[in-house]
């Protein structure tokens, strides 16, 4: 473990949290994409399963716990318990192009074709597009509540600083991940404009407002 | 260097 991966996974739990605090405290889920984490749930269950038969470690083990678990509770949250609160006609992207794309991609590049490492490529992959529904949505609406948004940052930084943390397991430890590496990429690469806002406007006291 | 992915990364 070094630090950036420490930082990067406190800021993957510390997005769910915000999130979670989000939807509890303003009793509504507005803003918040459910095709976005319907993907996550999907990519927690297909990377995480493991967890019932591969032990690493006690960090490891309740990450993977709570990922999957918080991701379902989350559902539940916008599916049953603010279900008024959510608005499906402004949550159009289509997931299920994305998801296709996943399944062919992870059937070709994988480390071992079998079925929990095909599993894992998938996840790798729609997890660095599953945010595109949600920034879709943000396109569309041209706004957003300032928890949203850092929420959106709490998720941003977590892939973008598995990167330092791969290029130093790269010299100690002399170990490359292609697939993580060029997937965690395209991930932080598609947050770039939201953090053009976020830092130009929301960290200075303004509301996140794209330009008409 | 080798080729793979660590089964400790989340």
């Amino acid at each position: 473990m070094n630090l950036f991966r420490l930082f990067g996974d406190l800021s993957h739990l510390a997005s769910i949290l915000i999130l979670l605090h989000k939807i509890q405290t303003t009793r509504s889920c507005r803003g918040i994409s459910f095709k976005t984490q319907a993907l996550y749930v999907t990519v927690f269950v297909a990377r995480y399963l493991d967890l019932f038969y591969d032990w690493v470690s006690l960090y490891n083990f309740s990450m993977k716990v709570f990922f999957i678990s918080s991701s379902i509770y989350i559902l539940y949250l916008m599916k049953v318990r603010f279900r008024p609160t959510h608005d499906p006609s402004i949550d159009t992207f289509r997931a299920e192009y994305l998801v296709g794309p996943c399944v062919v991609l992870a059937l070709i590049f994988n480390y071992k074709f079998t079925f929990p490492e095909v599993l894992w490529s998938f996840s790798i992959f729609l997890e660095s597009v599953a945010i595109l529904p949600q920034l879709f949505m943000l396109q569309r609406t041209g706004e957003a509540e300032t928890i949203t948004t850092h929420y959106l940052a709490a998720l941003g930084a977590y892939r973008a600083l598995y990167i330092p943390n791969w290029i130093y397991r790269y010299f100690s430890e002399g170990v490359v991940d292609p697939i993580a590496v060029i997937a965690g990429l395209v991930q932080t690469a598609l947050y770039v404009d939201f953090f053009y806002v976020y830092f130009t406007k929301v960290l200075q006291g303004q509301k996140f407002e794209l330009p008409a | 260097h080798t080729e793979g992915r660590p089964k400790d990364e989340l």
